[in-house]
């Protein structure tokens, strides 16, 4: 955008085009860019390079938020991941439990995928590589059954964070999604009786589309969800359905995947999020 | 939906007689709109509006007495033309087995398909052989043999510490010596720009020459199903596509956008997370979703 003369209806349609290829999404985009033609009134803004600059500091505001990654209270934390099927989530327990492992902290997991073939003994694999506990009861069992267990084991082994893995489902599965809120109601009553506190991660895929609106919607309200991991962005996709995401319904988004291994997740950093946007 | 969105825009000119160049700009404008909130690729919603504005100067619209249902008749046609037209069976060998190969994104669906697709296979009088040449998710192979066990359909593994070409060739010996005909192989999720892994594929293919390569998309892919859909085709010349997870709501024009780069059929979409969900493609149902 540096190398060009002046702004113009050109320049704004280049925008459009970056965004929208970005999967920032027609509504989203229009709206941005309808607010930063006024802006360019009000504030006089000539030269390009200055609109552009504006923009991403506009965009950092919007993304920003004082909680990028995942802090503990002094307390059992308890993490309950969910998302649609194969977005990352038991990868992203993997990753988060092994970052916690590494400060010191006392991490526990609990297999509440007791659908999907394979999947406890995919989380159980990731426990013996971090040497860390996963609660887990036979394939078909009730997630919610798992969910309480864990919580008293983390409870009575003192444990700082336990982190729950659910099964994938799609967020217009009404049974599952009543489903998943009867795991949270357990979640919320055992860690309430326990003085623990609760935090819901929702896994978006950063290859999804429009889509991605949706799922946060009603994932969030089916169990209020305190925070996005973004995965997969160490592909070609960019990700752009969080700034949908954080304009509609101001979600955080806390982390990021970066890879398959335990080591790649970064907090999420507005500024190199917008920068690769338009990279 | 877009049908209603362009009744209202092309309402305003009832009894007005023709359509101006202005109306039929608000027109595509609307089509524009829908295909890229379908997730369409926006190059190709570019080239595709392009072909709809060279039908909608024509007569059959500009001096219709429903401007807006014969733009709607065109872009399901023009989509309808995209979508389908090209036949999407699975390819059989004349010297079974029959190899079929599963690729694609993480978290894609590849497995659980291998699975669906053995079981269809199965019913229609097939011997499939399952193979487990993904060595690097944990417990994929395990994956793969519960979902063969549900099946009663054999697993071919030989753990996870061996090169998936190797596995691969196993799979054949394994077929010959125990009368299977067809066999589906399972690999593992990788990015296609991982030159490494991409470059594992294609030993793969050399080794066992697959007579199907199917790659294995999920329906919720944004803009980027473009880069995967071409890059994928490009490195391994792929002969159809899976689309899954479309019981869900996404619109799933990245469906739109992949046959466009690469002109291969859809030739079943997955439609539940069950054995039984998968089914053959319909492209007109597929037009009709991405319209809205
Ligand atoms: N490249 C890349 N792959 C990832 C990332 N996160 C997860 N994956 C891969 O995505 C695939 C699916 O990951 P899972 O952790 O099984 O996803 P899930 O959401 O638990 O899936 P379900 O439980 O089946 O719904 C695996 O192959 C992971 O290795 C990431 O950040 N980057
Ligand atoms: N609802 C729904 N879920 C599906 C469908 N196909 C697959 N899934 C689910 O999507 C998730 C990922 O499926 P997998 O078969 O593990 O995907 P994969 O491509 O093998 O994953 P990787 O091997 O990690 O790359 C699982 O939870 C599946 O049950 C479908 O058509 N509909
Ligand atoms: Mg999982
Ligand atoms: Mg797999």
């Amino acid at each position: 955008f540096s190398g060009r003369s002046g702004i113009d209806d050109d320049l704004f349609e280049e925008l459009e085009e970056v965004l929208i290829q970005a999967d920032v999404g027609v509504k989203t985009t229009f709206a941005l860019i309808e607010n930063l033609k006024e802006d360019v009134e009000n504030e006089d803004i000539k030269e390009p390079e200055v609109l552009m600059d504006y923009f991403h500091k506009e965009l950092k505001k919007l993304l920003q938020d004082e909680e990028g990654g995942i802090g503990l209270d002094d307390k059992l934390n308890i993490i309950m991941v969910v998302g649609v099927n194969g977005a990352g989530k038991t990868t992203t327990i993997a990753k988060i439990a092994g970052r916690f492992k590494e400060q010191g902290k006392r991490v526990m997991l609990a297999a509440g995928d007791t659908f999907r073939a394979g999947a406890i003994e995919q989380l159980q694999i990731w426990g013996d590589r971090l040497g860390i506990n996963v609660i887990s009861q036979q394939e078909g069992s009730d997630a919610a059954a798992v969910a309480y267990d864990a919580v008293q084991a983390a409870k009575a082994r003192e444990m700082d964070l336990l982190i729950i893995d659910t099964a994938g489902r799609l967020h217009t599965q009404k049974n599952l999604m009543e489903e998943l809120k009867k795991v949270k109601r357990i979640i919320d009553a055992q860690a309430a009786e326990n003085n623990a506190s609760v935090e819901v991660l929702l896994v978006l895929d950063a290859t999804t589309g429009q889509n991605a609106i949706s799922q946060a919607k009603i994932f969030n309200d089916a169990v209020k969800v305190d925070g996005i991991v973004l995965t997969k962005l160490d592909g070609t996709a960019k990700g752009g359905i969080v700034v949908a995401v954080k304009n509609e319904l101001n979600i955080p988004i806390k982390l990021i995947g970066v890879g398959e291994a335990a080591e790649d997740l970064q907090d999420f950093n507005p500024e190199e999020f917008i920068k690769a946007l338009f990279s | 939906s877009l049908a209603e969105k362009l009744q209202d825009t092309l309402a305003k000119l009832r009894g007005k007689g023709k359509l101006s160049e202005d109306d039929v700009k608000a027109a595509l404008k609307e089509v524009k709109m829908a295909l890229l909130e379908a997730d369409v690729n926006y190059k190709i919603v570019k080239d595709f509006v392009k072909k709809i504005e060279e039908r909608a100067v024509g007569k059959e619209v500009m001096e219709s007495l429903t401007p807006a249902q014969q733009v709607i008749k065109i872009v399901n046609e023009e989509l309808q033309n995209l979508m389908g037209g090209t036949q999407s069976e699975l390819n059989i060998s004349s010297k079974p087995p029959t190899i079929i190969m599963m690729v694609g994104l993480q978290g894609s669906g590849k497995t659980t398909s291998a699975g669906k697709l053995a079981r269809i296979l199965s019913n229609k009088g097939k011997q499939p052989l399952l193979a487990a040449a993904d060595v690097y998710r944990p417990a994929a192979i395990r994956q793969l043999q519960v979902l063969g066990e549900r099946l009663d359909i054999p697993v071919f593994s030989m753990g996870d510490k061996k090169d998936p070409v190797d596995i691969a060739k196993g799979s054949l010996s394994y077929a010959s010596s125990h009368n299977c005909d067809t066999i589906i192989l399972d690999t593992a999720g990788r990015l296609h720009i991982d030159e490494e892994m991409m470059e594992e594929l294609k030993l793969v293919k050399t080794a066992v020459e697959p007579d199907e390569i199917l790659l294995v998309v999920d329906a919720m892919t944004g803009q980027d199903a473009v880069n995967v859909a071409d890059n994928f085709d490009k490195k391994l010349n792929i002969d159809g596509i899976v689309l899954t997870k479309t019981d869900g709501d996404a619109r799933g024009g990245a469906a739109l956008s992949i046959k466009a780069v690469t002109g291969k059929p859809i030739k079943f979409v997955g439609t539940g997370e069950k054995l039984a969900d998968l089914e053959q493609f319909h492209p007109d149902r597929m037009a009709s979703r991405i319209l809205g």
